[in-house]
């Protein structure tokens, strides 16, 4: 019988194993908002 | 093996920081109407090689109006950007910039600049007076009578209207406008345009001494009539900006 594993499960699993205390770099664009944003 | 290519660049990379700057400079330095524009963000920033030393940077700004009239000689370090309750101006640009041996030079720029929605001021500040059109009865009356007024009290040169920069209607609790306007000076004192006033006109560019009046006009519950104007002083234009062309409505 065929079992369906919850995505988050099966996302779990395939993920690359990171080192602990990895933090992805922030996405180069857009930047920083400098005023405020409208 | 090829040597890889370079990392994107970010866009709070400070390469990309100059080449903003460099752009927001030409933006301001080449707009003859409004308020100069100080950078609120880096949306993207791509670039393509074109040899040595030599590549070609497509920006996209997300700039914000500041306080400052675009003749105004501030420094636009020194110019405010004008508050999200005021009902900002955001100017969307995108410019083309190529960068041969580290100098940054502009080859295109276009931009398109539009008032916050007022639904979004309304949400945060639902007090806030709004923009009102430039060709408003009302605002074309305030500026007109408090560019009368400030003529028929000064003892220098007589002013003339160059544009009307931005300006508020508000109905409640008073019935207020408020308007901000560009001036030039004539070769008219105020007695001579008393005589003759068709016969004042904008004092030549090399003599042009343009400013910036503020004015509010309380109609209600009672009359009342602020104008303050200040001039820049002559300027001398920079060589390859020429000031306001005289012939701005």
């Amino acid at each position: 019988s065929v079992t369906k594993r919850a995505v988050a499960v099966a996302a779990q699993h395939d993920k690359v194993p990171r080192p602990v205390g990895f933090v992805p770099p922030p996405p180069p664009c857009p930047g920083k908002i400098r005023h405020f944003d409208i | 093996v090829p040597a890889a290519p370079p990392a994107p660049l970010g866009c709070d990379d400070p390469e990309s920081e100059a080449a903003a700057a460099a752009a927001v400079n030409y933006i301001n330095g080449h707009s003859h109407h409004g308020y100069k524009f100080a950078l609120n963000r880096i949306e993207d920033i791509r670039v393509v090689p074109q040899g040595p030393n030599n590549e070609i940077m497509f920006l996209e700004l997300d700039l914000l109006e500041t306080e400052c009239h675009i003749l105004s000689p501030t420094p636009l370090e020194n110019c405010t950007v004008r508050s999200f309750a005021e009902h900002a101006v955001e100017g969307d640009c995108d410019v083309k910039l190529q960068k041969v041996d580290g100098t940054l030079s502009v080859l295109a720029s276009k931009c398109h600049s539009h008032a916050d929605s007022s639904e979004d001021i309304l949400k945060v500040c639902p007090d806030c007076p709004l923009l009102a059109s430039l060709n408003n009865t009302e605002v074309l009356e305030t500026v007109s009578a408090a560019l009368n007024d400030y003529n028929s009290k000064a003892t220098d040169a007589y002013l003339r209207l160059l544009e009307i920069g931005r300006a508020k209607v508000q109905y409640h609790p008073a019935h207020i406008v408020v308007a901000e306007f560009a001036v030039g000076a004539t070769n008219c004192s105020s007695e001579d345009a008393k005589a003759n006033v068709g016969a004042c006109q904008l004092l030549p560019e090399d003599q042009s001494n343009f400013g910036f009046c503020t004015t509010t006009m309380v109609k209600r519950p009672s009359q009342d009539l602020q104008v303050d104007c200040q001039l820049y002083g002559h300027q001398v234009p920079a060589p390859d900006i020429p000031l306001l062309s005289q012939d701005t409505s």
